[in-house]
This record gives C-alpha cells, structure tokens and sequence, in this order.
C-alpha cells in the first residue's frame, strides 16, 4: 500500500550502519528449549564504525555457543574451565578488569552484550546459542524473548517451533510491546497434534513506532506460552541411552494442607516492606481453603505465634487471622532461629495432638529480610537445628525479601528440608510477588512423590523423590540408561494423594518412540540427552552449596566435565572469543554471572573489541582434537 | 562407498564409487614397507528396496601395525583397541586418547576418532549415526586420511595408492546427461575415460553436515583410475 511505501522509505541506518536481519530461533522438543539467536548488521560507511549486539536471556539458560563471522574469518567461542580461563587472563583479573559479555540483568533475565569495531563497508555477524528447561509453572510453561533491537530491522524474525510429543493442548504468544491490531496482524500462531509454531516477522514499516519514524516499537517481552495434552498419565521418552521422564497426572484431588508462616518483624521490615508484608498475608488468607489447618508466626527480638497450634481455617479464625496481621508491630533484632524453630514444633505437633491432620500437606513458609541477629546466629547452627527440627516430614520455603539478605543461606536451609528459596525484590509489586509464590505450593496434590527405575538399568539420575507435588506444576526426571536396557526400562510412581494411595507403573512404547523419532529424528536424541546434562549440572551445582569441602570438590569436578562435555557456559566454565581483543588486549568472555553480581549501573562501561585480521585457527572443547588438513583424501557414504 | 582423492599437483579431486555387496572386505591402504594396513568392511542397507540400487557402506574398519602389535576394530558401536588379544573396549561415547608404542588414536566422543601413526600417517575415522527410529538405514563409518607423507612409495590400496603424485588431463569438457554436470574427457595412466563432473561430500571436519567437493567422477567402479580391477582389492580378513 501507498502508505506502507511511504514507511519503507524510512532510512533504517543509523550513523551508517544498519541491521540486515535478527532472527531468533527457538526449538523446543520435550521442554527443552534451544535458542539460536543471529543478526547481520552491515557498515554501510567509509569509516570503521562500533557496532553492539545486544541481547537479554534467561537466567535459566545455559549459553552453549558464540561465534561472529567478518569479512569471511569466523570466530568461534571456545569453552573451558574457569579455573584456566582465569589463569590466562590473570593480569587482568587481578586488577580487577574483565571482558566479560554477560552481566545480571533484573530478575529474571541475564544481558548480554558485545560491542565491535566493524571495517567501512563490511558486514559482521552474530550468533548466539543458549539453551534451557522449561518449568511448568501455573498450568503452563513460558518461553520468554526479550526483543530490543535499537533501530529498525530489514529482517526481523522470531520462530518458535514446539515438538511436544504428549501433544500440545494450548499455545499463545503475545508481545507486550505492540498494539493490538498489529500484533494480531503480525504474531501468527498454530499448533496442531505433536507440533506448535509461532512466527513474529513484522516488516520494517510494523516495526516504525510512527508512519514517519526511525525508531522501532519493537521493545518488550515476546512470550509464547503452552501446555501439553496429559490425557495419558505417563510420559516417558527413551532416546539414544537417555530418558526424561515428566510426572504432572491431572484431575486429583487438591490435599487439605497445615501452613504456618513465619515472619520476620525486625526493625528493618519496616516501611515499604512490612506494609506489602501484610497485603500479601491478607490475601493469602483470604484464599485459604475451609479445610485447611495454620498459624502465624512472628520473629523480631522476641518470637510470637498468633496461635501456637493450627487452627481450620474457618470464617472467623481468618477474620481474626487478618485483624492480628493488620495488628502487627515491628520489633528490634531477628531472632531467625527462634521463629523457625517454633514455626516447625506447631507443624511437629500435629503427630500428637491433631492426628486427624496427620494426612494433610503440611508446609513453612519462612520470609525474612535480613541475618540473624538475636537467639542462635550462627549459621551452621541454625541449618543445624531447623534440620533436626523438621526431620523430612515437611518442606521449608525460604523467603528472602530484598538486597540485605543472605541468600545462599536460605537457599542451603531450604535445600536441605525439601523445599527452595526464593527471592522477593524490593519492589512495587512485591505484595503481588509473595502471593505469586504461595500460589504455586497453594494446591498440594501428592505428597512423598517416588519415581523409581529398574536399578539395574539407570547410571545415572536426577532427583527421583519429591516431598510435594502442587497443582500446575511438573516433576520431571532424567537420567542415562545402561546399554541394552532401553527397551525393557520403566517407571514406578508411587505417592500419597488425598484420602488415597496414588501408584502407577509407565512402560516405554517402543513403537511410539521410533515414530517420534522418525518425526524428530536427531533433535529427540539430542533434546534428551542435554535435558539431562542440563539437569544433572543444576543439581550438582546446588548440591555444592550444602556440603562439605571434600564433597563440594567432587561435586564440582563432576559439574564441570558435564558443563565441558556439553559445551555448557555454567557457573564453572568460561567461554572466551579469540581472535578479537580489546585496547588491553583482553579478550571478550563469556560467564555465569553469579546470583549476587553487582547491579549494572555499579559496573564498568562495555569494552570494545576489534577483529584480528585473520581468522583463528579452529580449537575445540577437547583439547585432544587436532586441526585438519583442508584437504583430505578418503571414503565416505555415497 | 564414494572414494574422493585429492590431487595436490592439480588443485583438483577424482572421486569414484566402489559397489560391492555387503559383507566384502576392501584393501584400503598397504604399506608392504612396514606391515601398516586398513581395511574396510562393508554394510548395507538394513532393509532393501525392490528395485532400488542399494548403498553400502563401512561398517568396520581394521587398522593394523603389525611393528608395534597395534590392531585397531572399529564399528559404530565399538572401538576396540588389540581385538585379537582381549584388549580394552571403548564406546562413541567416550572421551579418551590412547597411546601404544608410537600409536596415538584420539577418540572424540560421538563425532570421530584420529589415529597418528609415528613415522607412518595419520588418519580418521568419522562415525555416522542414522536415526535410531530408522527401518532402513544403519550407523557407519567414514575414513579420512589426513597425512600420509611419511608412508612408503610401495603403499597401496584403494586409498593408499594415491598418497604419491598422480598426472592426469581433462580435456573435452562438454554437456553430459545431466544437464548440471558437464562430461569430459580424462587422460590417465595412458588410459582416455570419460569421466563426469560433480559433487561429493567430505565429511572429515563436519560430521554432521559435511563440505561440498567438487570432482571429476570415474565411472565403473574407478575402472581405468585405480591399478588393476577393483575385485583385486577385495581382501579375505580385516587384519
């Protein structure tokens, strides 16, 4: 149309260089996601000019390649372990200075961020691969893209190809960032059987965020969400010597649940803090089931429960529930221990006292915002007595509210009591945060969740035993099975459900397996066996954190060869680009940044690398490969 | 199986194909000088297509130094090390470099391994998986060799016979059948063949993919190319 001419005439470069294509690939087969991100960007100038490819990837995900091509010289990621990696730049990590490309960006996303000096008239390309599980999480599971391209792009491109093979029983994507027609007009989305797929390719004029603009609209979260069929209760997939096994049964009945909450009322909740504190309570109780059993708990100086036993949650004990939050004051120090340790010895009564509630789910939920500081504080205590405490009957949800808390301490005491932590970030919407959390342990469906497999047959597994499974969640294990043992292999689960035993047995359908992969082939294999490695290294890497220096040691150099064998950037493996360097000389890498990273603003400005002329020769993961020739003579398939 | 034989005098490629039937077992380089041997075995297709001409392909290569006792087997399941004498087995899915006697074979997990012979060549062998679904196809093997300098002047075999200098002209090139892939003329070891141009893949760096080559293709079992007939290369042991 006449006024979509009029848009293509915008001039889409700026300061001459302009951006030919970015086009984000996402596969995902069997909840493994596997995103290739490219974009072409061309100096159209007389002059060298920086270019910056600039991008944001889940905290989740593990990157697994990086490589820019110039003037026909690749460059190409080369991974290893962190410890050589330093070794080699030494110098400059002694004075503090790094290359790094990957920062801590917000809370979910981590930024990446390359900056080069690009020849006149040359073109330079880029290419990142990065690769993650998805969690099912609220009935769904979420592939989250940031798109932020900062002009306007000839080429634009998001795919999203889903290989589900239970089948897909919903698929949605929305962008955020465009107005309603246009991304109706432009985000086209099917799913049908086994296979989903969405496509985002606005054109340069859909990208204009006005008919006379050079500036592109293209600015926010892309998400595409789905969920499976589960109209078969077993969902085992058997592919080159691995399995995944994803356990999420629909239609059970919710299990009456024991909470208690336990709050720290220190000084320094105080404010903002406190005030979301008790709109999220407030709602939570609001939406209490009539047969589920809590208490409240408070820590500051001193601790103090509101009732020091459970109690149902009828109408007028949560009237009085939520006078006593609204009623709350602060108090001096945090008594953690205290609080934690009182919190348990309610739900610990329940064996005596309330046996009627003994079947019931029963569940602490901790929040605090700062470190012990009153009763035990010493660390190593505290974890020691709270796991004595609670002894495996129930899990622990550490939540840690703000900056000023010791997370790694709540992750360790939440880690070893069947539960996790997580954080709230001081925010508006914190209130919206704790709620958002309670409602994913909200609706506990099974408790005591055994996924066991022919002993004989399995090397090596993933977590098999879960202390709870909560309604719009997946339990998914993995592991390698023994040569020869693919076809006889199988799955036991056992669990306790609400008024009823829950057992079910998953045998592998052979015929179902060759057909999925006829239909996916290589990428089933492949999925399987790197949803493992994937698993395996998040589980050792948290493993690390609660045991000792022995056992931490082993559990790192295990860690580490699967993050070198699969090529994975992880905590403890560091990739770096040769070839290029900055005015330093350093080389640009790429690493995990940890959970603690300073905040962006604290950290230096980007680097600029600048390409070698020549291409560097080839090196691999495997120090053992060696160069090949260019030309070969041999035999090969016809 | 599809030969490619790089001629560096020439900045050119010969291919040819071998087709044989399953089960045979071709001579691919024999150094008389020291004993070093490889040999390929082929396989086939694991279910025939009626009518169809069925592809082979290397489902074991033996690789032997008889100075060093060094025997090699390997299959897209195995990679024996000493076969005949119980030796250690290793799996595609290792990681793992073995040593013996002036033998170095570099086995790189599920991709290739690499077996450096001192004072002898240096070669590779690049496994190919099919999906694991398939009726039809099966895993094998492809076999590289990368430097072969140091090797007699008497090697021979399918491969082995073009470690040293080869002449050959092109002349006459002009529209053959296909349209794509022009027909010429080839003068060789005294010999005119008719000889048409065309591309195979090495798969020597990517495994998975493979690079084009460009080469001019020797018809009839590389009749007229290789010494002899290509039945003089059939060989009765791996070893």
């Amino acid at each position: 149309s006449k006024s979509s001419e009029k848009r293509q005439a915008v001039d889409t470069a700026v300061d001459g260089v302009f951006i030919r294509s970015l086009k984000v690939n996402c596969k995902v087969t069997s909840r493994f996601a596997h995103y290739v991100v490219t974009s072409q960007v061309v100096n159209t100038a007389n002059e060298a000019r920086e270019v910056a490819f600039d991008l944001e990837i889940p905290k989740t995900a593990f990157i697994s390649d990086f490589a820019v091509t110039a003037d026909g010289n690749a460059f190409i990621g080369d991974i290893k372990d962190k410890v050589t990696a330093w070794k080699q730049y030494r110098k400059a990590a002694i004075s503090g200075e790094n290359a790094g490309l990957v920062r801590a960006s917000g809370r979910t996303m981590e930024q990446f961020t390359i900056h080069l000096t690009v020849n006149p008239q040359s073109k330079v390309t880029f290419q990142l691969t990065y690769e993650e599980v998805l969690k099912r999480n609220h009935m769904q599971y979420e592939i989250v893209i940031k798109v932020k391209p900062k002009q306007l792009v000839h080429h634009f491109e998001i795919d999203v190809d889903i290989f589900e093979p239970q089948g897909i029983s919903k698929l949605d994507a929305q962008a955020s960032f465009l107005p309603k027609e246009l991304a109706a007009q432009t985000i086209k989305k099917s799913f049908s059987g086994k296979k989903g797929h969405v496509l985002f390719r606005p054109t340069v004029s859909q990208q204009q965020s006005c008919p006379t603009c050079s500036t592109s609209l293209l600015n926010g979260h892309f998400k595409v969400t789905y969920d499976v069929s589960r109209d078969k209760i077993c969902d085992l997939l058997v592919a080159n010597n691995h399995f995944a096994h994803f356990f999420a049964p629909q239609n059970l009945t919710n299990m009456n649940k024991n909470v208690v909450f336990v709050i720290d009322i220190s000084g320094s909740m105080r404010g903002q803090k406190v005030k979301q504190t008790k709109e999220a309570l407030l709602k939570i109780l609001g939406d209490m089931q009539p047969g589920d059993y809590f208490d409240l708990v408070l820590f500051g100086t001193r601790v103090q429960s509101w009732k020091g036993s459970l109690v149902q949650a009828s109408e007028a004990n949560l009237q009085a529930a939520q006078d006593f939050v609204r009623g709350f004051s602060l108090d001096e120090a945090t008594n953690l221990n205290g609080g934690l340790l009182r919190g348990i010895e309610i739900l610990n009564q329940v064996q005596e006292s309330l046996p009627e509630l003994s079947n019931h789910a029963s569940i602490l939920i901790m929040l605090t915002d700062g470190d012990p500081t009153e009763g035990v504080t010493d660390r190593s205590q505290i974890l020691k007595n709270v796991r004595n405490a609670i002894r495996g009957r129930f899990p622990l949800y550490n939540l840690g509210f703000g900056h000023n808390v010791d997370f790694n301490f709540l992750e360790v005491m939440s880690m070893e009591n069947n539960g996790r932590a997580q954080r709230i970030y001081e925010d508006h919407d914190a209130t919206q945060q704790l709620q958002g959390f309670y409602s994913q342990v909200a609706k506990p469906l099974l408790v005591d969740v055994d996924l066991q497999y022919p002993q004989d047959a399995v090397l090596a597994l993933t977590q098999n035993h879960h202390k709870q499974y909560y309604e719009g969640s997946e339990i998914v294990v993995a592991g390698r099975i023994a040569d020869n043992k693919q076809s006889s292999f199988k799955a036991d689960v056992q669990a306790h459900g609400e008024g009823q035993e829950f057992s079910i047995t998953c045998l592998v359908d052979e015929e179902e397996m060759k057909k999925l992969l006829r239909e996916r082939g290589h990428m089933l294999e492949n999925h399987v066996e790197r949803l493992w490695a994937y698993l395996t290294i998040q589980e050792l890497l948290a493993k690390r954190m609660k045991v000792d220096r022995e056992e931490r040691a082993n559990l790192s150099s295990q860690a580490l060869q699967m993050s070198l064998d699969y090529g994975f950037v992880t905590p403890l493996t560091s990739m770096s680009i040769r070839g290029m360097a900055d005015q330093d000389g350093l080389k640009p890498t790429i690493d995990k940044p940890s959970e603690d990273s300073p905040p962006l603003e604290m950290l230096g400005p980007r680097r600029t690398f600048v390409l070698s002329a020549l291409q560097p020769s080839p090196t691999h993961s495997s120090s053992n490969t060696q160069r090949l020739p260019d030309r070969v003579t041999g035999v090969d398939t016809d | 199986p599809h030969f490619i034989i790089h001629v560096p005098q020439k900045e050119d490629t010969l291919c040819f194909n071998i087709n044989e039937e399953p089960g045979v077992i071709l001579s691919l380089v024999q150094d008389p000088n020291t004993g070093f041997s490889v040999n390929g075995q082929l396989i086939g297709n694991k279910a025939r297509s009626p009518g169809q001409h069925d592809g082979t392909y290397f489902g074991r290569l033996g690789i032997a130094n008889p100075a060093t006792d060094f025997q090699l087997e390997v299959t897209p399941q195995n990679i024996t090390l000493n076969p005949g004498f119980g030796g250690p087995v290793f799996s595609w899915r290792d990681q793992a470099v073995l040593r013996q006697d002036g033998v170095v074979v570099t086995i790189n997990k599920k991709r290739n391994l690499v077996v450096s012979v001192d004072d002898g060549g240096t070669f590779e062998v690049v496994l190919h998986r099919v999906w694991k679904g398939s009726s039809v196809h099966q895993d094998f093997l492809g076999f590289y060799v990368l430097d072969s300098h140091r090797m007699s002047a008497r090697t021979h075999g399918l491969l082995g016979q073009f470690f040293h200098p080869i002449g050959f002209e092109v002349s006459d090139i002009h529209p053959g059948s296909d349209p794509t892939k022009p027909d010429a003329t080839m003068v060789v070891r005294n010999r005119r063949l008719t000889v048409t141009r065309g591309l195979q893949k090495d798969y020597s760096k990517d495994p998975w993919h493979g690079a084009e080559v460009s080469c001019w293709f020797i018809h009839n079992n590389g009749a007229g190319l290789i010494d002899g007939a290509y039945t003089d290369y059939i060989v009765p042991d791996i070893f």
